[in-house]
């Protein structure tokens, strides 16, 4: 505005009155001692909407009958300051009522993340326009979920489904039993295996330290889940035993430079497997939190 | 963990294209200086601490 050079151009705002509840669920003692999340459920029960509010919304904006929800998780900070991660989003309609599902796998692995077992989750459920600008109608004002009631257990309430699987039989064995042989049989596990630098052609002269190290490898299988659960889980493929945890590794090597020698130390990514688990291919891998 | 993963690995930290051309006196008239040592056994003591992503 006031510009000599720049037409002004004003701007309007478009009202987003999306409404947003705050859904706390407390989490403490809800997922087993040692086992692992394959997916988090949130259900949300949508209310009918009143056959006189359908009509008239008919009336008034016929153009569509979609709203859409969106699910995110809160962080509030030590600080107090909050964030928030999109989670999940989709759309509804006005028409239909009943239990609408949102995969909160993520906002669960957050929460872990956080290692504040006693701390509740915070879902952020938002029902806004379907999409933005002046032709997008406005069912979403007829959306409606019921809400955690003053009281536990009202039929209709949010519900958390956590589907969990338990490490004891699923899961892996820490280090191999050096005294077994590895057959068939043996559960996923660390077993020692030592890499000679010295023996490598390519490392005489060159490499000044370590003459060699333990890399470890995992080896064993993993028992996979019953029918039912891979018919209710289709995008988890089979368990593997994998390097879930590896370090690196320092040496010291040897450097020419202008005619002269001198020592340098380098660090070799994932060379080392610290730890073996089993885990399905196609498991969402879990977004690191950021600080 | 194997041979050709540890050289691909070298080369590319070293950001070198092949094996450097070393003899056996190079490596002899070689000396470790001291703080040399200490950065890699500083190192050596982090890695067995720390603890990387996995695949």
């Amino acid at each position: 505005r006031f510009s000599q050079n720049f037409r002004e151009v004003a701007g309007r705002f478009l009202v987003s009155d999306a409404s947003t509840r705050l859904l706390v669920l407390s989490m403490e003692r809800r997922l087993p001692p040692n086992s692992e999340l394959v997916q988090a459920v949130l259900r949300l029960f949508q209310e009918p909407v009143p056959e006189a509010a359908l009509r008239r919304h008919e009336r008034l904006s016929p153009r569509s009958d979609l709203a859409r929800v969106t699910i995110e998780w809160l962080h509030v900070r030590a600080d107090g300051s909050n964030r928030t991660s999109l989670i999940d989003s989709r759309l509804v309609s006005i028409h239909e009522s009943g239990w609408k599902a949102f995969d909160v796998t993520e906002a669960v692995n957050f929460w872990q993340q956080l290692s504040r077992p006693q701390e509740p989750l915070l879902l952020q459920v938002s029902v806004q326009r379907e999409h933005l600008g002046p032709l997008a109608s406005s069912a979403h004002r007829l959306v409606r979920f019921a809400s955690q009631g003053p009281w536990d257990g009202a039929q209709d309430e949010p519900q958390l489904e956590l589907h969990t699987l338990d490490l004891r039989d699923f899961g892996a064995q820490g280090n191999c039993d050096p005294e077994a042989p590895v057959t068939e049989g043996t559960r996923c596990c660390r077993q020692e295996m030592y890499i000679d630098l010295q023996g490598m052609k390519w490392a005489e002269h060159w490499v000044l330290e370590p003459p060699g190290f333990l890399a470890y490898e995992c080896v064993g299988t993993c028992q996979q889940p019953p029918q039912a659960l891979t018919f209710k889980w289709p995008f988890l493929g089979p368990r593997q035993c994998i390097a879930s945890e590896t370090t690196s590794l320092p040496m010291i090597v040897g450097i020419k430079e202008g005619g002269r020698l001198r020592a340098q130390v380098v660090s070799l990514p994932n060379m080392r497997v610290q730890k073996c688990s089993c885990a399905s291919d196609g498991s969402p891998v879990p977004r690191r939190l950021e600080p | 963990v194997t041979e050709e993963q540890i050289l691909g690995s070298l080369l590319q930290q070293l950001q070198l294209r092949e094996v450097p051309a070393l003899d056996q006196s190079d490596a002899e008239q070689l000396v470790t200086p001291a703080h040399v040592r200490a950065q890699y056994v500083a190192l050596l003591q982090r890695s067995h601490g720390a603890r990387s992503r996995g695949k």
